[in-house]
């Protein structure tokens, strides 16, 4: 930093080449990286001997909240939509399956035919590259990623865990009417809850026989009881970003809830609260044989937008205020109601995109 | 980005023994991978 290394010191001395402040702010951010990078190393640590991360909230997760993410989020996509030299399409592609572990034997055009970061980034797969598994009785991987969380649904509260120390509402995640939330903690303060089957379920109450199950469970014989499972997936920078149907099924309804853009890094999860009701979103819900089922892809900063097959007018990653947050989700019944659009398993229902 | 499946599926079984006792009989839903594990589209994750 200091000129006076080098040369002749009488005319160096006194002279920096960065400013006292710049290269305090410069020191400064190396140690909070250096600082950053051992908390990181520590986590993973404690994973390998089996220790979960545990919620911690902190000062940084409450100044992130101020920083305008969406517009940064917006300006990162408009810059990965910028085409690229065709002579350097090859070397960038490359060097992004590099950084992020894409495989790039599976890419279904060569690599010269993507004119942009953001069209190498939404690219299809060739044929055959992943196989769907037939069996009518298993579900199948939406997408590629790496599996976070994954079990059933149990008790009034239908919360899962994000981290250790911190769960969020299924029925905000997904944006299912509060009624049926009320109906079903309504249903089990009741006595005569056992007068319940399954059998006599229809199609809204999946989460009262839910709820109520372990009572139900006790009173039935030889009756098939439902579980609802959930199943959380992230999805690398590097991955495959379409998504697909995971079963055969109706969709019934589509909503787009417009939130924030929080980063979804194992960091933000471990310290952001509510991350992925607060995220901007997208929900397919309907029925499959086995009864509910919905899929909520949820954007991040640098991978805003959702795009949905049934829905091509839908924008997500809009310019809008921060006032939107708050608002109601848009929600849109698809015909007829009760049947919906059928889907089958390994379509492809939905895609992220950059920005 | 992030994406999670949420669905109902068979949770467990009651079976009614001679003795008049209920036991639990096959056909619950099972998760084939364990969080941690990399996915692919099309990859079976419960059955």
């Amino acid at each position: 930093i200091h000129a006076a290394n080098s040369g002749d010191s009488q005319a160096g001395k006194g002279k920096f080449l960065l400013p006292g402040a710049t290269a305090a702010v410069l020191v400064m951010l190396g140690a909070l990286h250096a600082r950053r990078m051992y908390d990181d190393k520590k986590v993973v640590q404690r994973k390998e001997k089996g220790i979960e991360p545990e919620f911690s909230p902190d000062f940084k997760a409450s100044l992130i909240r101020l920083l305008p993410l969406r517009s940064m989020s917006r300006f990162w996509g408009s810059l990965m939509e910028v085409d690229i030299p065709v002579f350097m399409r090859p070397t960038i592609y490359k060097a992004w399956a590099r950084a992020f572990h894409s495989d790039l034997q599976e890419v279904a055009l060569p690599l010269e035919e993507y004119p942009s970061l953001q069209a190498f980034f939404v690219r299809s797969l060739k044929e055959g590259a992943r196989p769907i598994d037939p069996d009518p009785n298993c579900l199948v991987s939406p997408v590629d990623g790496k599996v976070l969380r994954l079990g059933e649904l149990r008790g009034p509260g239908t919360m899962i865990e994000q981290v250790k120390g911190f769960s969020y509402s299924v029925a905000s995640l997904l944006g299912t009417s509060s009624s049926l939330h009320d109906a079903a903690e309504e249903e089990l303060s009741r006595e005569h809850i056992e007068q319940s089957t399954p059998e006599n379920s229809n199609a809204k109450s999946w989460w009262r026989v839910s709820v109520a199950s372990p009572k139900l469970r006790d009173q039935t014989v030889l009756s098939p009881k439902k579980g609802i499972f959930y199943c959380v997936i992230y999805l690398h920078p590097g991955d495959y970003h379409r998504v697909h149907s995971p079963v055969d099924w109706n969709i019934l309804k589509c909503r787009h809830f417009s939130g924030h853009l929080f980063p979804q890094n194992e960091r933000a999860i471990r310290t952001v609260r509510n991350l992925y009701v607060e995220n901007e979103r997208v929900v397919l819900e309907g029925r499959w044989k086995e009864g509910f089922v919905a899929i909520a892809a949820i954007g991040a900063t640098n991978v805003g937008s959702i795009r949905v097959n049934l829905e091509p007018e839908l924008r997500t990653n809009r310019a809008v205020s921060r006032m939107v947050h708050s608002l109601p989700p848009e929600e849109r019944v698809y015909e007829p109601e009760g049947t919906g659009v059928v889907v089958k398993k390994g379509e492809e229902i939905a895609g992220f995109k950059m920005g | 980005s992030t994406v999670v499946v949420v669905f109902e599926a068979p949770a467990w079984k009651w079976k009614a023994r001679e003795d008049g006792t209920f036991s639990s009989a096959s056909g619950d839903f099972g998760f084939c991978v364990r969080p941690g594990d990399k996915v692919r589209a099309g990859e079976t994750i419960g059955r």
